[in-house]
């Protein structure tokens, strides 16, 4: 219903601001209604001025910076709405060390209440977790799961996973 | 809703059987290129209901089972079967532990099951949406796709508020 | 003219061929033309069957394994008409450490010919490069470069390159 | 033919005149998020000729001058000199040396020199397609491109081996 999409909204666009700043420090982030008059059919704008930058069109943003914007509105939505069990996909992959760390503090936040499954390369993710799946394949074409320890990496015919 | 372990036997690349036991709420899933780690998320999915091949990196559901290697024959079935053990405060006329398992034959029959009880696809979409796991999209980020999120056109953006609502 | 474009997909093809096999030692990869009777017009298929696995659609590969291929694929181009100046924006990103140090390798037999600017964040990559160029931003929004030498980090806002 | 430096200012984030020198076959580039690295692409690749600005990240060609910070106000125009150096056995009209400059104003006037005599764009061209560094698209890679290589249709690799013919 209407109501319930305005609410939700106006939850998720404060959380929105709140990850933003905690992320970045400093600028400002924001969701504004394309149509506000027709609250079923509207779109959301995404409106993002980084620290000590002008506000510009999301197409600016470098890689690394729209995937670290996108991760403030994803966790944004969890605050609001907290899922049991979240899976990430490399999400890590374009960001630098310190951009990962922020993302590893925010993630650890959002720990309590939800589960989350990363698939990453990236060896800052890699130790923040608390278990390890080692995924391999020792037969071609074929997935085995081995036991992975971040201290040592797998036995398999692709060791190196150092990033 | 805590996830405890994932089995796996006969979906894409893994033509062994495999559990994955999970504990803890960070979990990180390592290893080298093109060993399946993807088609894990692709396995967990497929499980809970999704029914578009096209959001599982596969043009038909006949490419969910595993169609062989050099040195093995293809499969005749895929069998996915994930193990949810349910909160406190959630009781559910299955008790507290929920093993959800589907399957699907060459021959395009699929079928659902809870608790090893046949039962139907919609059945297994109610009593997830019960706990939380709905169908929401922001729950599975695929790969490379984190960068659609923020570029996506403002009305696919409302999508996920109106899954939160 | 069409005697051209033939000679050249013929020579890349061998190329993408041999090329695939040096960085996955086994497996094929092949270059088909959708239209051979009209070679003005034709398109180019990539066919791919990795080591151990059976050939399938280009769309099951996984994101490591398309990266890679396209690699080979534009490795096979260079080596058929190496242009002076290449430059390859975080193309190192989905990759694992091996196949990270394949690529690399691949790389510097074609360094004698070609000079190639590589934007990374990958340590690998990084150090096996001949010149450095730290860029970062002293003051907010405005780009500055700064020397980087791979032993130690630039004095930077966000010193953190570790991945 | 050799890339010597690039020089940059009013260019999208270089508010500042910054030169890069460069020696040796394999330059890395090394840098935080968001502080330019892929804006040194896109000034390489429009003092050489690029037209399209959608190529270079931009709506048009005003957001290839820098437009201000918190800090500072926009600037007027963007300036960019890449120093060449050809082969030996290339001799050209020019020399040795070869400095390709490219200057746009807000007013969207743009104007092209070779060692700091105007030239129009086609000069630009002819000189470097001579020394291989035609528009061959493989010749750059921009972020996240790698992958369409292989995805692209058909049709468009013909396009790589065109180029390359
Ligand atoms: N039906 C199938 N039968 C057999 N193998 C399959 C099937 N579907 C996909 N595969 C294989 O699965 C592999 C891809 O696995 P996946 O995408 O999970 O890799 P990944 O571990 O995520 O790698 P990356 O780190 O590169 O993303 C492909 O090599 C493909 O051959
Ligand atoms: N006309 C302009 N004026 C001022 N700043 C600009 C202009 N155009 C782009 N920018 C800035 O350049 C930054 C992006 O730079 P770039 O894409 O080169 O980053 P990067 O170093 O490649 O980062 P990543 O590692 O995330 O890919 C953006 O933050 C944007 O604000
Ligand atoms: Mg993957
Ligand atoms: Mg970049």
């Amino acid at each position: 219903t209407k109501e319930q999409f305005l609410t939700t909204f106006m939850k998720v666009r404060e959380e929105f601001k709140n990850t933003f700043l905690k992320i970045f420090q400093d600028g400002h982030a924001d969701l504004i209604l394309t149509d506000p008059e027709k609250l079923l059919n509207t779109g959301i704008q995404v409106e993002i001025t980084l620290p000590g930058k002008k506000k510009q069109r999301l197409e600016l943003l470098s890689g690394g910076e729209r995937s670290l914007c996108a991760c403030a509105l994803l966790f944004a939505l969890l605050k609001v709405n907290p899922t049991p069990i979240v899976v990430l996909d490399e999400i890590d992959a374009p960001l630098d060390g310190r951009n990962v760390e922020k993302f590893v503090d925010i993630l650890s936040e959002h720990a309590h209440e939800t589960q989350f499954m990363l698939i990453t390369h990236n060896p800052i993710t890699i130790e923040s977790a608390t278990t390890w799946i080692g995924v391999t394949m020792q037969e071609p074409g074929v997935t085995s799961i081995v036991p992975y320890q971040p201290d040592k990496n797998i036995p398999s015919s692709n060791h190196a996973f150092a990033r | 809703l805590k996830l405890k372990s994932i089995r796996i036997y006969g979906f894409k690349s893994f033509a062994e059987k495999v559990d994955l036991n999970i504990s803890g709420n960070i979990i990180a899933v390592i290893g080298p290129n093109g060993c399946g780690k993807s088609n894990i998320v692709d396995a967990l999915l497929w499980c809970i209901g999704e029914q578009n091949p096209r959001n599982l990196r596969a043009q038909n559901s006949e490419e969910f089972i595993f169609n062989g290697s050099k040195a093995r024959k293809p499969l005749g079935y895929a069998e996915v079967s994930v193990h949810f053990e349910m909160d406190e405060d959630h009781t559910s006329p299955h008790g507290k532990d929920l093993l959800i398992t589907r399957r699907i034959k060459r021959s395009g029959e699929s079928s659902y099951m809870i608790n090893k009880k046949n039962c139907r696809l919609k059945d297994i979409i109610d009593i997830l949406a019960d706990s939380g796991l709905g169908k929401s999209g922001y729950a599975v980020v695929g790969q490379k796709e984190i960068d659609s999120a923020l570029t996506a056109s403002p009305y696919d953006r409302r999508i996920w508020i109106d899954e939160a609502a």
